[in-house]
């Protein structure tokens, strides 16, 4: 045997051309059969379900929400004075933080490593950019590309679904009956007039200074009507959109108190957006009915541990829905978004859902292992990374819906760069 | 943890980051 192995000689020859075809057909065809498996509920929706090498099911198979809320527990309790400035710059140290942005000098009025985790800035250390979608929060850009046929890619050659991430149904399945985005919207919404602060009627056209139609091309800035102004200041309104891109709309105009200063911020964000997402408001919730000439894109940003940690608005937007989605907090680490398949369908997340100027926008902060709690500043009631002796299926969601935040744009106006809210630690 | 924006925009859009760069808050994503 021994002679063998060592005597004979290797001699290469071509295999047969059919045994090369029956091959690759029989890859191909193994290939289709697995780009088919799709498994759906009996409502047509799309089952995740955990898919990836065994690392993958080994860290499925642990408790981690468990974990995360020990982490969460651990972490929040109060630390000795002489030690915080000695914890945090070693911590600082090993997670790359810059605690010179943060908005204390004195690291001993961080009480927790949550607390300083949670740190806020220093005004003016982020200078915002003069586009029209910026980052939403200190990280490194993952993934970003345009959305093809409802599917998200999360790495090359692997996707998951658009309408498992967000909760949009598919146009036969059952909707709830929560969900009240249909064209019938879209009539309403076009010639509605709005009573105001004192119950003086004006159009939403008026207010936001367009002319009728309104113009596509309009971005930030459109030229307010006499007519228009006479009429927002008669019923005690800010001027309508008066100023540039960015700029505070005068409040001097508007009547004193809480409600007026939320007109000034609606029309704020509404003079940053344009008149155009009021008219496409129902069109642009949903992937099947996005405007000829447009595309859906996503951008996925990874925040690492050393990272700040609150997030703020890319866009001026308005937020019209939560989707609170209750599900694994598995890490997302690269290292795990190339192995674990639907790692963000799978995990805990908060999808917000709303309109900027273009149509449909939305963000979805998702939670992991160290970070499962996701605060979101404009919703009190929200609670993340609850205990429960039994967590719902993946992909039922409790939703809320800000119509109620905001008597003219029907949501939660953000401008850009404006805090949200951010990821706490467990 | 991550952040997902997921968004309509019209076709000529164009990112202005590249994968696996670093950003703040603030910096620009895109523009069309």
């Amino acid at each position: 045997l021994a002679n063998a192995w060592k005597d004979t000689p290797t001699k290469w020859y071509p295999l047969p051309v059919f045994v090369g075809a029956l091959v690759l057909t029989a890859l191909q065809y193994r290939r289709r059969v697995t780009e088919r498996e799709v498994h759906v509920d009996e409502n047509g929706q799309e089952v995740v379900r955990l898919k990836g090498p065994w690392q993958v099911h080994v860290l499925g198979a642990l408790p981690l929400r468990n974990m995360s809320r020990l982490w969460g527990t651990v972490n929040s309790m109060e630390l000795p004075v002489w030690f915080r400035p000695i914890g945090f710059r070693l911590y600082a140290w090993a997670f790359g933080c810059n605690i010179d942005e943060a908005d204390q000098d004195d690291l001993t009025q961080y009480v927790s490593l949550g607390d300083f985790f949670y740190r806020k800035l220093k005004d003016g250390v982020r200078p915002v950019a003069d586009t029209v979608l910026v980052s939403p929060a200190d990280g490194r850009m993952l993934h970003f590309g345009a959305i093809t046929d409802g599917r998200v890619e999360q790495i090359k050659g692997s996707t998951y679904s658009l309408d498992a991430l967000l909760g949009i149904e598919r146009p036969n399945s059952p909707k709830p009956t929560s969900v009240a985005f249909a064209a019938r919207d879209m009539a309403e919404v076009d010639d509605r007039t709005f009573a105001d602060i004192n119950g003086i009627e004006y159009s939403l056209r008026d207010f936001l200074g367009t002319s009728t139609p309104p113009s596509p091309a309009a971005s930030g800035t459109s030229t307010p009507t006499a007519d228009a102004h006479d009429r927002a200041r008669a019923g005690g309104l800010p001027a309508p959109n008066a100023k540039k891109h960015g700029e505070q709309i005068d409040a001097s105009v508007s009547p004193d108190g809480p409600l007026a200063d939320v007109v000034a911020h609606e029309a704020s964000v509404a003079a940053e957006m344009g008149a155009q997402p009021f008219l496409d408001r129902a069109r642009g919730m949903s992937r099947y009915a996005v405007k000829p000439g447009h595309g859906l894109y996503f951008a996925v940003i990874y925040l690492a541990p050393g990272d700040y940690h609150r997030f703020h608005s890319p866009t001026a937007w308005v937020v019209e829905k939560r989707r609170h989605f209750v599900g694994d907090l598995f890490s997302v680490s690269p290292w795990m978004v190339k192995r674990l398949e639907n790692l963000f369908v799978l995990n805990e997340r908060v999808a917000l859902l709303g309109r900027w100027k273009y149509g449909f926008f939305g963000m979805v902060p998702v939670g992991a292992t160290n970070v499962g709690s996701i605060k979101i500043n404009f919703d009190q009631a929200l609670r993340t990374n609850v205990g429960a002796r039994r967590p719902p299926p993946t992909g039922t969601y409790s939703e809320a819906v800000y119509t109620a935040a905001s008597p003219i744009l029907r949501g939660q106006p953000l401008t850009k760069a404006e805090e949200m809210g951010g990821f706490c630690l467990g | 943890s991550t952040i997902v924006l997921i968004f309509e925009a019209p076709e000529d859009f164009k990112f202005s980051v590249s994968t696996g760069q670093k950003v703040k808050v603030g910096e620009a994503l895109g523009d069309v």
